[in-house]
């Protein structure tokens, strides 16, 4: 008997009793599922490798969109594995359904966890425009394993029929809020969020400034496009992959000063802070001066404590807020150091719209949205939108500078997953 | 080991391809839709686990005509309720085997609007 039975739980839509497999009556309630491509299951038509890391993929991209991740197990004894795999031909694997050879059924799952692919069908890998694709019919049968029945809907993954598709084939909206249903929504505290702005320069040599969404956690990062409504396909990476010269990990705050005059870009962690070099994709080791980076905060930024909470640059006012615990320092890029008054108590500078409905302090992160034109204080799993005029047009009551009640950070930015450390290189 | 059934082990030899009957008639065409979970399960059925249950009762009749067009509808066929052959081109499409438990769900059904890319693009490659 499978010990992860023990592990399952009613899913939130109960289905009547006697319904077939495919139905999503039950959710996995561990947090990391494991998964064997099975010897005796190998298919005689891609190479063993190539064979895994589709599997890898498939996985991934189930986790990248709901707060489970996934672990291949090659080590642990077999039946403590969640998700087994394997090809087979007829009667195959010990399995009481038996496969009817090329064309029609490629492949099933079965609710306990197991995957089988028919290997009389043509398998190809996602590079090829013939055949089957093996990671197609993989996410489809993950997503039985996962708890989701078929659907006619189109451009879902789990339709019945296989349809052919180019090979940049995704998850779709409704395919991640059907998981996500069952599952719940990815949640979690940030490092940092930041948008970063570009200059691109167009055919004619005209300029036109753009904007990109990051998250940063742990060692990792995603790229969020608003206009898409969730993360770049393929994220979380590696910070190290993206961002040279610049710690691998634990982020406090990015901060971009800009003014008519100055273009400047800082990352903070702990005591130091490294200025980051937009048009060469890396950080900065000196300056004008020639004196190496990362530098001291307490000399780049006289007043400042450290190690910091977070911070953003106010470009109306041509300020840094920095945060640590409950307060927040207000310093004067132009006069390099902290305003008379600060530091103050944050309720104090940014006052609570509503009453016991404020962050206090130890922010994760203090985020400038161009998308929303906005400011969002970051706090676990909530965030607190800064009222801005507009706001304070339609509220008239609304202090300025006020925090509205907060709401969680994953019904505004959606599927912001981590994936599982093993998954990163994938 | 690898796996074998034979007593002389003749399964381990490579097998020439093998193809799939086609589904060609009545008779097949109801196994299908009772494979696939488009006919009712038999009364008395009951809570089983998915590898024991009997494989319900083929359709027949008006019965059939009926599962013929809750099937053809939800693959965009007319429904006329006739096994013709665009129905049985349907049925000989490469699938999932695992069955399709809400036969009458579709697109328009109350699952979320899906959101579209920009002007209608295909995802960009990871």
């Amino acid at each position: 008997p499978k010990r992860f039975l023990q592990t399952l739980r009613p899913g939130p839509d109960p289905q009547p009793k006697g319904s077939p497999q495919g139905g999503g009556t039950w959710a996995f309630a561990k947090k990391t599922l494991t998964w064997r491509l099975v010897v005796e299951g190998y298919s005689s038509q891609l190479p063993v490798d190539e064979q895994r890391y589709i599997f890898h993929l498939a996985f991934r991209m189930w986790s990248e969109v709901m707060p489970l991740d996934f672990r291949e197990d090659l080590a642990g004894p077999a039946a403590a594995v969640d998700i087994k795999l394997g090809f087979g031909r007829g009667r195959h694997l010990g399995c009481p359904r038996v496969f009817d050879g090329s064309g029609q059924e490629f492949a099933h799952a079965w609710r306990l966890g197991d995957i089988h692919f028919d290997d009389d069908e043509h398998f190809t890998p996602p590079t090829s425009d013939r055949g089957i694709s093996l990671l197609k019919v993989a996410v489809h049968e993950i997503g039985h394993v996962l708890g989701l029945p078929h659907t006619y809907r189109t451009g879902s993954v789990m339709q019945p029929n296989y349809l052919p598709q180019g090979p940049a084939f995704e998850l779709d909206w409704s395919d991640r809020k059907a998981v996500q249903k069952l599952y719940g929504s990815c949640e979690g505290a940030f490092d940092t969020a930041f948008d970063w702005v570009r200059r691109e320069d167009n055919h004619r040599g005209a300029g036109a400034l753009r904007f990109s969404t990051y998250f940063f956690r742990n060692s990792w990062y995603w790229l969020y496009e608003n206009r898409n409504n969730r993360t770049r396909y393929g994220d979380p990476i590696r910070i190290v992959a993206g961002w040279k010269g610049i710690p691998a990990q634990n982020i406090d705050a990015v901060v971009h000063v800009w003014t008519w005059r100055r273009d400047e870009r800082y990352f903070f962690k702990g005591n130091q802070y490294w200025r980051y070099d937009s048009d060469k994709d890396q950080a900065h080791t000196e300056d004008e001066q020639g004196k190496s980076y990362p530098k001291l905060i307490s000399d780049g930024f006289p007043g400042i404590p450290s190690p910091l909470d977070t911070a953003f640059y106010d470009r109306r006012k041509q300020l840094i807020y920095f945060f640590k615990g409950s307060l927040v320092f207000a310093f004067d890029v132009h006069r390099n150091r902290v305003l008379g008054s600060y530091p103050k108590k944050m309720v104090d500078v940014f006052p609570a719209a509503e009453p016991q409905s404020h962050p206090v302090g130890h922010l994760d992160a203090a985020y400038y949205s161009y998308a929303h034109r906005s400011v969002f204080f970051f706090k676990g799993r909530r965030y607190w939108k800064v009222a801005r005029e507009e706001d304070r047009r339609r509220r008239p009551g609304l202090p300025a500078d006020g925090v509205l009640p907060p709401r969680p950070i994953s019904g505004t930015w959606f599927d912001v997953c981590d994936v599982h450390t093993s998954a990163l290189s994938v | 080991e690898t796996l074998f059934h034979s007593r002389d082990r003749s399964d381990l030899a490579p097998w020439p391809l093998r193809r799939a009957a086609p589904i060609a008639d009545l008779l097949a065409a109801q196994r299908f839709l009772s494979k696939y979970g488009w006919a009712e399960a038999p009364a008395g059925a009951g809570a089983r686990a998915p590898h024991a249950a009997p494989p319900p009762a083929r359709p027949a009749g008006a019965t059939l005509a009926e599962t013929l067009r809750k099937f053809q509808k939800v693959n965009a066929l007319p429904a006329s309720g006739k096994l013709d052959a665009a129905t049985l081109a349907a049925m000989n499409r490469p699938r999932c085997g695992v069955p399709d438990t809400r036969p009458l769900r579709q697109a328009t059904s109350a699952a979320p609007q899906t959101r579209p890319t920009p002007l209608g693009r295909r995802p960009r490659a990871r």
